[in-house]
């Protein structure tokens, strides 16, 4: 794992509530919102759960501490977007919050559904941007959800040994977390895949 | 091997992806000139693996000089690949890949890694 320059951290004491709101105005019509808060809701929680840290929906966007939306080619962070594939989405340190995904990609939440050869999995790219949101870099660990790219038509939702001991690094350990439910998964799912 | 009956389906999408092609550049190693690999430096540069040229007034050349083999390795490292020096397949397959925007070294020169 890896983190940005001064390793900066969201610090709001103890025991710490971020708050995400969507844009109002820059959001895809092709995914229903309630699918798209579902999907952001379980990304945000498995940061959740292996960190004391708490993620809150509101709907005020302009005080959010992380600001989601869908945007295209140069909206005027610096870091345009460039079309289908390519860049997928980008997101600020600590403390900024700004969540930017590209308007051009086709985003899908369910393949069955979306038979596009460049469908990206939604839930894949905000798990990995809610990564960046709290200060993770990239990682050069393939398996690790912090690994830069992506390939189309494919999942990588649950965090690895990597992302977890990165994230803890900053914010302590959730209470509830076991590293042993973590391994014991990372076990079953290398067995799976015959490692 | 396709036997009488069969069909094969082409699936062919409907929309145009306009991400960089940089498939010509494939086993390209130090000392190389190819046209256009000014583009594949800007990409290095655009993710953190090579600086802005001081002295060539601010354009990158078509020359796969030392300082881009020294971005090639950096880039192999931080992405788990053979480290080769040179342009291989799998090199240029990851570059070609989908990524996240967020530079991958600039912004951590001071990152813990393990």
């Amino acid at each position: 794992f890896a983190y940005f320059y001064g390793r900066p951290r969201w610090d709001h004491g103890s025991s710490m509530t971020l708050t995400y709101a969507f844009s109002p105005t820059d959001m895809i019509d092709y995914i229903s919102l309630s699918e798209i808060k579902t999907v952001f809701k379980r990304s945000f929680s498995r940061w959740a759960s292996v960190i004391p840290v708490n993620f809150t929906e509101i709907d005020d966007y302009p005080s959010a501490n992380i600001k989601i939306g869908f945007f295209k080619g140069d909206h005027g962070d610096g870091q345009p977007f460039d079309g289908v594939l390519g860049v997928l989405a980008h997101a600020f340190s600590p403390e900024n919050g700004r969540f930017h995904l590209d308007e051009d990609e086709t985003w899908a939440i369910d393949f069955e559904k979306v038979k596009s050869k460049t469908a990206i999995d939604l839930e894949s790219v905000a798990t990995h941007e809610i990564g960046h949101i709290l200060g993770l870099a990239h990682s050069s660990i393939k398996e690790a959800v912090m690994y830069p790219s992506l390939k189309p038509r494919s999942k990588k939702v649950n965090l690895k040994l990597d992302d977890v001991e990165g994230v803890q690094a900053l914010y302590g350990s959730n209470p509830n977390f076991k590293y042993s439910s973590l391994l014991a998964y990372e076990n079953s799912y290398n067995k799976a895949i015959n490692l | 091997r396709i036997t009488p009956g069969q069909v094969t389906v082409i699936t062919i999408d409907d929309q145009n992806a306009t991400w960089y092609n940089f498939t010509r550049f494939k086993d390209a190693e130090k000392g190389c000139h190819i046209s256009g690999m000014s583009e594949l430096k800007k990409y290095f540069q655009r993710f953190g693996y090579l600086s802005i040229p001081n002295n060539q007034n601010d354009n990158f050349t078509d020359v796969f000089d030392a300082q881009f083999e020294s971005a090639v390795i950096l880039y192999q490292q931080k992405f788990g690949l053979p480290v080769t020096g040179k342009l291989d397949s799998e090199t240029i397959s990851t570059i070609m890949s989908p990524r996240c925007g967020v530079s991958d070294t600039e912004s951590t020169i001071h990152a813990t890694n393990h």
